[in-house]
């Protein structure tokens, strides 16, 4: 939308509200991450500012048009909403965009089959000249998230929206993540130059290797090459699929002696937070004595020349597979990634390699569950037959798995299914656990590969552990333990273990485009799966007053939640705790009306900030009067017009009274000298 | 598995995008999706 009344700060300021689902606020919050690591907009709790985006559960998913000013904006993420492309999508609409199929020059590129669409419907295929919406010089974008999908409020079951180019045509509509031209036209509408979280991605395709430089002190160097004696013969990037290219850096441990070392080291990088994930591809050919590991090099004042540190050391046999490795690292100032590779004892026939190498300031996924020939199982696992990650185990004890319908199931063939389930790990672990699972969020990542993090279009949905949620037709609880809830299955290896009930979508994404980017390559998809604790999300979000961490919290009764197909009752819920306001709080006593918020005025007295809008105001101690420009204009109007109205009468007075007067004055005159005034011509 | 006992919950109920969440719930907004203010807005 064209002008900059429009635009938001950088930093948008958000306020969740209460009523939101508790797996929907854990899905803004990664669709937050997705803006911070991709675009300069960040997201900051709601400190007071005149105009903020309070996101609520309406009935539905919804947002107004860029940055209307009117103090709070409402964005709507209701059920059914909670997906992180969903989220992004709404939050795109807050910050200024509209669809991509009412851009002005729309009908060059699709064709609006008007006589499809359902009757009262075709106000939703607007489209806007470019005095109205600018695409900011970037072309017509089918992968946009933005778009519609071809068959939007068709009244049968053919599409409305039928692309010129028609490879389009199941393309549009697929809200996956943003596309590349979503971001070119976010960083351009923001004038953004750096990602708040993004710090670097090197698939060595240049010459310059990203600025990496080879460590001093260090006995070998790492080299740039397209393939390695003894594997691999192929990069990641490409997979060899581009004569000329497809680079990667590799140690080679055929020669040289053992404690040999080489260091590759990152350019300089500052980081903002004190966490990130440095995520690359290893490919270990060498001795199984050979070894990589993860350092830092940390500069500060005392340390200018930097003090390296040791993070983590890769383990594992020699593969012929390229590995998907994660490592998390806290650092907080000015730094280096060291890749340091070091020959052990033995002969070796290759070496290492490094590829697709990505730093952010972002949370590693915890778990990775690698299909070998993926396509191969799409094509031969039979329709509703799922397939079952590794059991993996969480921070929190928790063990927990992922079932996949490669090949869909009857109602939903074109789609692959995602489920997860919590499953029984280690007996005494679990019999410490707290059962129900309370409030853990379980992600199923299915990776876009692309090389560089900012390009990817991952697919990703989270679920949510309700521990009050029953199961359909049951009065037991669906994330009980699943020794209790769960049934009995044997694992591959003859492992007999319990598998609960599964929780997840039939349509988690066509298979269609499974097949498509690089969400499978070199035969390979790779699913990341993470379980976090988001039982804070059961909080209030503090108001801009009220922010009073480690306080005494009373206790409150949520709502009772069952399965939409399960007839047992309802049961209360566990008490949980929410914040409050400490008594001592002069705000305590104070309630300030009309969404104003309480302050402490220099520290001693309690007063209300009242809410404000582009016209409009609050006012009165507790914020209860509501003024707006359009009471001035009256109120200017009516002043006029009593003071014009006074002002005549006095006049008039003055007047009469002068006339008056003078009468008397002449009249006295005349009769004082006793005759009349005989008049002549004094000019004749 | 033995499905008396371990069931399946699709989150999604069908549904596959935000307008047919939006047009399941009777909503019926600008554009599918979008808030329109008349003050601010331009006239559709």
């Amino acid at each position: 939308i064209i002008g900059d009344e429009y635009l938001w700060p950088t930093t948008v300021p958000y306020y969740l509200e209460d009523d939101l689902d508790i797996n929907a606020k854990g899905v803004i919050m990664k669709a937050f991450e997705q803006y911070r690591l991709k675009t300069c907009i960040d997201y900051k709790p709601w400190s007071g500012e005149e105009n903020y985006i309070s996101v609520f559960q309406g009935n539905g998913c919804y947002s107004y048009v860029g940055n209307r000013h009117v103090g709070k904006q409402s964005l709507s993420i209701g059920a059914g909403c909670d997906q992180t492309a969903t989220i992004e999508h709404e939050f795109l609409h807050a910050l200024g965009f509209w669809h991509e199929q009412s851009r002005a020059d729309r009908d060059d590129y699709v064709t609006i089959m008007w006589d499809r669409i359902q009757g009262g419907m075709e106000h939703n295929f607007n489209k806007y000249d470019d005095t109205t919406s600018s695409s900011l010089n970037v072309p017509y974008d089918y992968d946009s998230m933005m778009h519609y999908s071809k068959n939007a409020f068709s009244k049968g079951t053919e599409p409305t929206i039928v692309t010129k180019i028609p490879a389009f045509s199941d393309i549009i509509g697929q809200s996956l993540e943003f596309s590349d031209s979503d971001l070119l036209k976010l960083n351009r509408l923001y004038n953004c130059t750096r990602a708040t979280t993004f710090l670097d991605t090197c698939d060595f395709e240049l010459e310059n290797i990203c600025g990496m430089i080879q460590g001093q002190g260090d006995k070998a160097d790492w080299e740039h090459v397209t393939k390695a004696t003894g594997g691999p013969d192929t990069d990641y990037s490409n997979m060899g699929r581009c004569t000329g290219t497809g680079y990667f850096m590799h140690f080679s441990t055929i020669s040289g002696t053992e404690g040999d070392t080489a260091l590759l080291e990152s350019r300089l990088l500052y980081p903002n937070r004190n966490y990130q994930c440095l995520q690359f591809f290893y490919y270990h050919s060498g001795n199984p004595n050979d070894k990589l590991e993860i350092w830092v090099r940390e500069y500060n004042e005392i340390n200018p020349s930097g003090t390296l540190r040791m993070i983590e050391t890769i383990t594992g046999p020699p593969e012929p597979l390229w590995q998907l490795h994660h490592v998390n690292l806290d650092v907080s100032t000015k730094f280096r990634v060291v890749f340091k590779g070091t020959k052990g004892a033995g002969s070796s026939t290759g070496g290492l390699s490094l590829d697709d190498i990505n730093l952010s300031e972002t949370a590693c996924p915890e778990h990775v569950w690698r299909i070998k020939n993926f396509k191969s199982i799409m094509e031969n696992t039979p329709r509703g037959t799922a397939i079952h990650s590794p059991r993996f185990q969480s921070k929190y004890g928790y063990t927990f798995q992922m079932s996949l319908y490669p090949s869909g199931t009857t109602t939903y063939p074109e789609y692959l299914g995602a489920f997860a389930r919590l499953t029984s790990g280690d007996d005494m672990i679990d019999s410490n656990l707290t059962w129900p699972c309370p409030w853990m969020q379980i992600t199923m990542m299915l990776m876009d590969q692309n090389a560089d993090i900012r390009k990817r279009m991952s697919n990703q949905r989270s679920i949510t552990t309700d521990p009050n949620v029953k199961l359909p037709g049951s009065t037991m609880y669906f994330w009980d333990n699943p020794r209790k809830v769960g049934a009995q299955v044997t694992d591959v290896d003859g492992t007999k273990y319990f598998r609960g009930s599964g929780y997840g979508t039939y349509g988690y994404l066509t298979q269609a485009r499974a097949l498509s980017r690089d969400f499978i390559k070199g035969g390979d998809a790779i699913f990341l799966l993470s379980m976090e604790d988001i039982s804070n999300m059961l909080l209030s979000q503090p108001l801009p007053s009220t922010t009073v961490p480690n306080t005494t919290l009373p206790t409150t009764t949520l709502p009772t939640t069952t399965l939409p197909t399960t007839t047992v009752p309802t049961t209360t819920v566990p008490t949980t705790t929410v914040r409050t306001i400490p008594t001592h709080d002069l705000c305590a006593s104070v309630k300030c009306e009309n969404d104003g918020v309480c302050v402490i005025d220099n520290g001693v007295k309690a007063a209300c900030r009242c809410a404000v809008g582009n016209d409009w105001w609050y006012h009165g101690d507790r914020c209860q009067f509501k003024s707006s420009n359009q009471d001035g204009v009256v109120m200017a109007v009516v002043s006029s017009v009593v003071v014009f109205a006074v002002m005549v009468v006095v006049m008039v007075v003055v007047t009469v009274v002068s006339v008056e007067c003078l009468k008397n004055k002449y009249k006295k005159k005349m009769n004082d000298m006793g005759a009349g005034i005989t008049t002549r011509n004094v000019h004749a | 598995l033995p499905t008396s006992k371990v069931t399946e919950y699709d989150v999604d109920g069908g549904k596959e995008d935000l307008f047919e969440v939006n047009q399941a719930a009777g909503l019926e907004l600008f554009e599918g999706d979008i808030l329109y203010d008349e003050k601010q807005g331009r006239n559709s």
